[in-house]
């Protein structure tokens, strides 16, 4: 399947 | 299945600062399937309590499974983990290992 646009999505906390 | 997932460790991260101080990556339908610390700053209640390290892959927060969560609902079960007045600290169930259980 194709990559996801929030594939490398980070969070900061 | 958490508890008994080999390698895998509970660390209590008591909010000791104003911030959990930890950015994560990852989640269902990533090729990080479940998220992992990507940073750890200093000061933070995380930096503090001292066991939670980057590269360290999260299974559970306090007992709820991250497995099958997207990045944005892990995110916000942690946000909200360290929001809450319930409770002073944050149990993470984590794994040295980047694999996806």
């Amino acid at each position: 399947s194709p990559p996801k646009e929030y594939e490398d999505e980070v969070t900061f906390f | 299945p958490g508890l008994l997932e080999p390698m895998s460790t509970l660390v209590r991260v008591a909010k000791s600062a104003s911030t959990l101080g930890i950015a994560i990556e990852g989640g269902a339908n990533t090729r990080q399937p479940l998220p992992r610390i990507v940073t750890i700053q200093r000061g933070g209640s995380a930096h503090n309590c001292g066991q939670l390290k980057v590269g360290q892959v999260i299974l559970e927060v306090n007992g709820v499974s991250l497995r099958g969560k997207e990045h944005r609902e892990a995110a916000r079960l942690i946000a909200e983990a360290f929001k809450t007045k319930e409770k002073d600290y944050i149990d993470f169930l984590i794994t040295e290992f980047n694999v996806a259980l």
